[in-house]
């Protein structure tokens, strides 16, 4: 070990492990987190002789996939025997910190465990699940999210991809009539001919092209001609399409069916926090063995963590990366209340969580961009090379402040909902407690 | 609000400033929508009482964590203090005091720095990174991983023979 790093971890006045137990939820949750990690990592199956940098797009995907599939056969054969499905989950933290191990830049997979899973599991009856939801998990089947167009935004009934029903055959005729229609940013494409992987006849798929980060996925374009799929592959938990063609809106609540959004915005703040501690760990140690300059004459270089400049750039990073953690455990607690609010018929707390998720998403994904990047300008021109890995995770955290809501969408959403409250207030009803300070602003007028 | 450059005062300071710009926010909505302009265009003025919401939110849950897991630390102090300057509305003399508070915790924090980064637990294969290995080889992980460009794997380049010989000797 680098002696001045040796040195920094001799003079550290307080219990480390006491943090990590606090940071991983308990030490039980530590010992289990360190076991997975030696399972899936001491193999060296994540080692890759040449450096991910240095390969052409074509390689770079061919190896992701490559790292997926032998990734996943190691969560398969190996943690879930460990584990069990039950504790570990397939979005368990650990599952994805692990995978970065693999992933410089991103798992093929990630849409479909990230989206594609969840999706089925909120949008899905039982039947469907029982269906759809063992194939997926066992990776029988590789799903995608098509959400997003070329030319338009997200905004449902603006779309312009068309899915008429022909009650004849009972299924969905889905057609891209112009350009601008065409999927976009759909990930993990796997609208494809099973055994061959060859597209299927009236689908037009393919690779958009590179892109900042992200380019190990096989996100591309997805066009459809008059492509056919069976009214029962319809997600009918919320809404049904009868053999007739008669629509049954079944959700009790028009948000119910952005769940799979809502749990999604709040993983990113935990994606956020995660990302921000590594970049942060990153520039710490490399502060602590960089020297620099000559402050006093005959005087050796001092270590740049000493510099006062140095502290104010990344003692913020480490500070805002644990309130990170803590407001992400705290959405997920929150949302798992929601949740089982809403099993139980309440969906009271709906709009707040969908405020909170929405600004939570936006602030921590902002903010940790720009303190990835912080930390990147704190390691001089090291950090500029792709092998201090901090490129990487500014262009990989920079993704997710855009896609599931921009920034600025997700706090004109926030900010409906805060007018809304105070109206509310001032109007002498209850507010959510998270608002409950707009009482006393209203009354006292300030 | 009571203002008295604490964690808490800094909390009370930001629901201060958040209710006040709710305020302002619905004010000027109601003030558009009475002069003519839709509901819906009058929202693009409320962000920043987004901003300030998300804020507190996640002050208090850190705040209200460190009291009760960690006990009040430098940590969270210098976090809350670094907000204040961004968004709050407070004195001269308040941003001077605050600002001393925050270089004298910068040197508490200063110690224990790595420690803190090292109770995160990133082994270095998730880390992914020359500069921010363990062992903070860092020098040795730069010129080993300089050492895999595939642009070192011959001495001569054949760009050199192809293009830049040519160049030199007039035959392009």
């Amino acid at each position: 070990v680098n002696e001045d790093l040796a040195k920094e971890r001799r003079k550290c006045n307080f219990d480390i492990q006491e943090l990590t137990f606090i940071i991983d939820g308990g030490e039980k949750n530590t010992i289990a987190r360190r076991k997975i990690e030696d399972i899936a990592l001491n193999g060296g199956a994540s080692l890759d002789k040449i450096p991910e940098e240095c390969l052409s797009p074509t390689e770079k995907y061919e190896n992701a996939v490559r790292k997926s599939v032998l990734y996943s056969k190691i969560v398969k054969d190996e943690l879930l025997e460990f584990t069990g499905l039950e504790s570990l989950g397939l979005n368990s933290p650990v599952i994805r910190r692990t995978s970065d191990a693999f992933f410089k830049d991103i798992s093929p997979f990630l849409l479909h465990l990230g989206m594609f899973v969840p999706t089925i599991m909120g949008q899905c009856t039982a039947e469907q699940q029982a269906y759809w939801l063992p194939r997926a998990l066992d990776m029988q089947i590789i799903g995608t999210y098509a959400q997003t167009e070329l030319g338009h935004g997200t905004f449902i009934r603006g779309l312009e991809t068309t899915a008429t029903y022909d009650p004849d055959t009972e299924e969905f005729v889905l057609h891209s009539p112009t350009l601008t229609s065409y999927k976009w940013w759909a990930g993990g494409l796997q609208i494809r001919d099973k055994e061959t992987h060859m597209p299927l006849p009236g689908i037009k798929v393919g690779d958009i092209g590179p892109k900042m980060g992200f380019n190990t996925a096989d996100n591309g374009f997805l066009g459809f001609d008059k492509f056919r799929i069976p009214r029962e592959h319809l997600m009918m938990k919320n809404a049904e399409i009868l053999k007739d063609g008669t629509y049954v809106k079944v959700a009790r609540h028009g948000k119910l069916t952005y769940g799979t959004m809502v749990f999604v915005r709040v993983v990113l703040v935990s994606e956020a926090a995660f990302n921000l501690a590594k970049a942060i760990t990153i520039a710490v140690r490399y502060s602590a063995v960089r020297r620099q300059s000559e402050p006093r004459p005959g005087q050796p270089e001092p270590q740049i963590l000493d510099y006062m400049t140095q502290q104010h750039k990344l003692f913020i990073c480490i500070a805002t990366a644990h309130a990170l953690q803590l407001t992400s455990d705290w959405l997920w607690r929150t949302f798992t209340a929601v949740l089982k609010d809403l099993r139980e018929g309440h969906t009271d707390s709906l709009p707040e969580l969908h405020a909170l998720s929405s600004c939570l998403k936006a602030i921590s994904t902002s903010d940790s961009a720009a303190l990835i990047e912080q930390c990147r300008l704190a390691c001089g021109g090291h950090g500029y090379m792709l092998s201090s890995n901090l490129p990487f995770l500014y262009s990989f955290v920079t993704a997710t402040r855009t896609y599931e809501g921009d920034y600025t969408v997700l706090l004109l959403q926030t900010a409906r909902f805060l007018v809304k409250a105070w109206e509310q207030a001032e109007a002498g009803n209850p507010v959510t407690p998270t608002l409950s300070y707009l009482c006393d602003a209203v009354k006292g007028k300030k | 609000a009571s203002w008295d450059g604490s964690p808490d005062g800094i909390i009370k300071s930001f629901q201060a400033t958040a209710a006040g710009k709710i305020s302002a926010c619905v004010t000027s909505i109601r003030k558009r929508v009475k002069s003519g302009m839709t509901f819906e265009d009058a929202w693009e003025l409320t962000t920043h009482s987004s901003i300030s919401e998300a804020d507190i939110i996640s002050l208090q849950q850190r705040y209200e964590e460190h009291l009760t897991l960690i006990r009040p630390n430098a940590v969270g102090l210098v976090d809350a203090f670094e907000h204040r300057d961004e968004h709050s509305s407070i004195s001269e003399a308040d941003i001077i005091s605050l600002q001393q508070r925050y270089e004298e915790h910068l040197t508490l924090i200063r110690p224990n720095a790595v420690g803190l980064v090292d109770a995160f637990e990133h082994r270095d294969e998730i880390l992914n990174s020359t500069l921010g290995a363990y062992d903070g080889r860092v020098y040795e992980r730069l010129m080993e991983e300089a050492l895999k460009s595939p642009l070192n794997a011959e001495p001569v380049n054949q760009s050199f023979h192809k293009y830049l010989k040519p160049f030199f000797q007039g035959k392009l």
